[in-house]
């Protein structure tokens, strides 16, 4: 049989199963309906069409954009926000590792000014990258306070580039997401249009949770793309496909490991080709 | 909630005595549908919806009762018997300290877990536990422990430029020879693909004997719950799950992997970031909660 295998049950239910298993969610059973529907209609011959009509599609729902962040703006402000334990801080160190090896200046503002030892950690980051840092001079310090103090520094320094580390915070934390708000105002109250880029770090092994988290980040502070971190595990970071539906947000890096040099510039064809190979 | 999901299927159960094969049918596809939606994993969910089937149908026993209710009522018994047992409870040593081993991936929150049960244990069990910090790896990781355990007034032990299985064994010894009869060990997060980690944790626990060997898991978690339940429960055989940041609003359905890949019960919940953020784990509750 020429084209792989006959397009039956088996093999629909199987790549259905593959979608959801890759926490494509809802989408997983629309598209498996979809294929069925173009089957029917005597569209699609052999599993061959089949996988090649998947990743189409699959590569159409990630549309344009993304990728490695143009540096247009002197200093670059980028603010790094997320829930609790996601991957923002190591991004953050990630990200200094990939601009200090294009040969730019890199400042680290450490926002989270709540969790034990979270400055510490980032500062450890910094040294290793060799960028600088600027945080917290007395206990309890407003996160909104220290992200002003970064920016101002960067204007002072010079800097290329500066990331805003932020305490991890549930969406549904009001307060926190108020808070947050606030630290993209005080930002912008030292530079109009910063931070120019707000980046949500995305676990890439939670659910259909993480559409609600890019749901509601972005109504508090203008998300304007995904860092999904932790994709070196088996997890596949499906639920890109119904933040994409629902908010249209590019993905910028992804996190592969945890040493500096594990982070790409998004490119949706790997990133489909390991959910539909 | 589940219940307004399915009312509109429930027009199939109007008029009907009792529920049978056919009028089950959409009920079913409803319930599959909020469990997909709640992150439970594909097979899972369809082996789920299999035992209600079969309940329902059993159960059509029940006279004078509303079909629909009688489903709704199958359904969650059916998950909350999955979700139990409630009241849980970790396994203490005959003699010397109890070796709690904390597991997990990168993130779950093992290290705030760690306090957060030395804190319960302390208070509610009049316990006196000593706190390991075995990340060796993650920058600043031993000095979290630190932090947080000096906030609530718990030693905690560590080694500096030794190997975690070593620091582990120092730790249970430290813990012998300070009359501390808990320790709690909380180690690096790890992928279950790594196989030198993932070998690496097998040696605490070969060093360290533990009395209860948990695995932390983050309740956001989708569908690869079941890859690193699998994986953790062969190398170590779980004793019990702690599920964490239950306080946002993931619907959970992780929890229906782990408990079916390794059997454990789910001993805690994690409720917020402070450390008396640690609640009793309730079965009904997680079965509504990831019911919807
Ligand atoms: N395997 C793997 N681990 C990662 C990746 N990114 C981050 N991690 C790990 O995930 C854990 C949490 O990372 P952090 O950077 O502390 O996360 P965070 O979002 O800053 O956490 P909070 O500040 O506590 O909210 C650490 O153990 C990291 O090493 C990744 O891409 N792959
Ligand atoms: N909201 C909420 N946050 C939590 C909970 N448990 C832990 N956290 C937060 O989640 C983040 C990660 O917690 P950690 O304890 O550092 O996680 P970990 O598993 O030790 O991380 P690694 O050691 O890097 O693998 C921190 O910001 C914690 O404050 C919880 O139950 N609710
Ligand atoms: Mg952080
Ligand atoms: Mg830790």
């Amino acid at each position: 049989f020429k084209g792989g295998r006959p397009i039956d049950e088996n093999l629909l239910s199987e790549l259905e199963e593959l979608l959801y298993t890759s926490d494509l969610g809802p989408i997983a059973g629309e598209l498996t309906e979809e294929l069925a529907r173009l089957h029917k209609r005597g569209e699609l011959k052999g599993e061959d069409d089949v996988r090649t009509c998947l990743r189409t599609t699959l590569l159409g729902k990630l549309g344009e954009g993304g990728g490695e962040v143009e540096l247009t703006h002197k200093p670059e402000v980028i603010l790094v926000v997320g829930v609790n334990g996601s991957g923002k801080t190591t991004s953050i160190a990630k990200l200094a590792h990939r601009f200090k090896t294009q040969g730019k200046s890199v400042l680290l503002g450490a926002g989270d000014t709540f969790r034990a030892a979270a400055a510490d950690q980032l500062a450890i980051w910094a040294e290793r990258n060799g960028a600088e840092i600027v945080r917290q001079n007395k206990d309890n310090a407003d996160p909104a306070a220290v992200a002003f103090d970064t920016v101002s520094a960067a204007l002072a320094r010079d800097i290329d580039v500066v990331l805003i580390d932020t305490a991890g915070r549930l969406h549904t934390q009001r307060n926190l997401m108020d808070e947050l708000a606030k630290v993209r105002r005080v930002i912008a109250k030292k530079i109009p249009d910063a931070p120019h880029h707000t980046w949500l770090v995305i676990d890439g092994t939670n659910g259909q949770n993480a559409i609600e988290q890019a749901k509601q980040f972005t109504a508090a502070v203008e998300v304007t793309g995904l860092v999904v971190a932790k994709l070196d595990g088996t997890a596949r970071g499906g639920a890109v496909f119904g933040i994409h539906e629902a908010l249209g947000l590019p993905v910028q890096y992804i996190g592969t490991g945890e040493s500096l040099e594990l982070l790409e510039p998004f490119e949706p064809e790997p990133f489909v080709d390991a959910i539909v190979s | 909630s589940l219940t307004d999901r399915l009312s509109s299927s429930f027009s199939f159960f109007r008029g009907k005595k009792e529920l049978t094969a056919d009028n089950i049918e959409e009920g079913l596809k409803g319930v599959r549908q909020a469990l997909l939606e709640a992150d439970v994993h594909f097979k899972l969910a369809r082996e789920f919806t299999e035992r209600v089937r079969e309940r329902a149908l059993g159960d059509k026993r029940l006279k004078g009762v509303d079909p629909s209710e009688q489903f709704v009522h199958a359904v969650h018994e059916e998950l909350v018997e999955l979700m139990g047992p409630e009241d849980a409870r970790l396994s203490y040593a005959k003699t010397g300290p109890t070796v709690i081993l904390m597991a997990g991936l990168q993130g779950a929150g093992k290290t705030t877990t760690c306090a957060k049960l030395a804190k319960h244990l302390r208070e509610k069990h009049q316990k006196r536990p000593l706190l390991v910090a075995a990340d060796v790896k993650r920058p600043a990781a031993v000095e979290q422990l630190q932090i947080l355990g000096n906030n609530i007034g718990i030693p905690v032990f560590h080694v500096p430029g030794k190997t975690p299985p070593e620091v582990c064994a120092a730790g249970v010894a430290e813990a012998k020879a300070t009359g501390c009869d808990v320790v709690l060990l909380d180690t690096a997060g790890r992928l279950h693909v790594d196989d030198e980690l993932m070998d690496e944790v097998a040696e605490i626990a070969r060093v360290t004997s533990p009395d209860d060997q948990v695995l932390v898991v983050d309740a956001m978690t989708g569908q690869d719950a079941v890859n690193s339940a699998k994986a953790f429960h062969e190398r170590l055989t779980l004793s019990g799950v702690i599920l964490t940041k239950m306080d946002g609003d993931a619907r959970g359905g992780a929890a229906l992997a782990l408990k079916e890949i390794t059997g454990a019960p789910i001993l805690f919940v994690g409720t917020g970031e402070k450390v008396d953020d640690i609640d009793a784990f309730h079965p009904e509750r997680m079965a509504g909660r990831i019911l919807g």
